[in-house]
């Protein structure tokens, strides 16, 4: 069985608002490392992967390895349910039929108890092949997020230059272009607002903003975010938790 | 035209 208690279940709230749009259905899968997600959006041109790790809760008990199959539009909305600051225990027994989900506010006076019906979810697990990427970009996660809905007015596509100077993002539409560029800068003040970039080669790449301006719904889970890229595979956005990530890998577009 | 490729080429079923 799995019985696993988070001391901050507002993070819950806003992991499922990062991920809920882009797919529907996924299995959670519970093992003594903690709980972990993979799934693709329908077009198959994104991935999620998220692990919440077994050290993010207090306690964690996973006796065996389950699979939940949960639909997450109907988890976020059990989730509302919950307050900001309440405490959520998930509960699964090992035959999976229900998740039970407690919500504890902090002066410990009032516990709500839900139940959330689950599925099978028959999904195939993709392997990750390992990559040294030829450009890793570390920057605020707000300004990308600013960067991908700014840029989104002028096209459907960003193309994302990446040198030892800077990183470029550029836009061309019918109403006309656009570009930002951030400057490498290491040694501002704010160390959460700097710009580094790791190049072993320059990048040139061209990714559907749409799917970006999804990937920035995880901007409340961490103040940075990474971009890694390699010429023809897919972009790698991570943002780090304190005791897990959530990864988006995101297709590129080919062709002139 | 740019076209979208898709994860399917890069990454494998296990």
């Amino acid at each position: 069985m799995l019985e696993a208690r988070l001391q901050t279940g507002a993070l819950l709230k806003k992991v499922l608002e990062a991920i809920k749009e882009l797919i529907t259905d996924a299995n959670f899968d519970c093992s003594d490392n903690g709980i972990a997600l993979q799934a693709m959006d329908n077009s198959h041109v994104a991935l999620v992967a998220l692990l919440l790790r077994h050290d993010g809760f207090e306690p964690y008990r996973c006796d065996r390895s389950l699979a939940l199959g949960v639909n997450l539009v109907s988890l976020s909305k059990v989730l509302r349910c919950a307050g900001n600051d309440d405490i959520i225990t998930l509960k699964a027994d090992d035959t999976a039929d229900v998740l039970s989900l407690t919500f504890e506010n902090t002066d410990n006076d009032r516990i709500s108890e839900y139940e959330l019906k689950l599925m099978d979810i028959d999904s195939e697990h993709l392997g990750i092949p390992d990559t040294t990427y030829e450009a890793v970009v570390q920057m605020s996660s707000a300004e990308f997020a600013r960067i991908c809905k700014d840029l989104q007015v002028l096209s459907d596509s960003v193309q994302i230059d990446v040198t030892k100077e800077g990183v470029k993002f550029g836009a061309k539409g019918e109403l006309g272009s656009g570009a930002v560029t951030l400057k490498q800068n290491g040694n501002v003040d704010k160390e959460e607002e700097a710009t580094l970039i790791e190049l072993q080669q320059n990048v040139s790449l061209n990714f559907s903003l749409k799917y970006l301006v999804n990937f920035t719904k995880a901007t409340p889970l961490a103040s940075r975010v990474s971009l890694s890229m390699s010429s023809e595979v897919p972009l790698l956005v991570e943002y780090k938790m304190e005791a897990g990530y959530i990864r988006y890998y995101l297709a590129p577009k080919i062709g002139e | 035209q740019q076209s979208q490729t898709t994860l399917d080429s890069f990454f494998d079923p296990t």
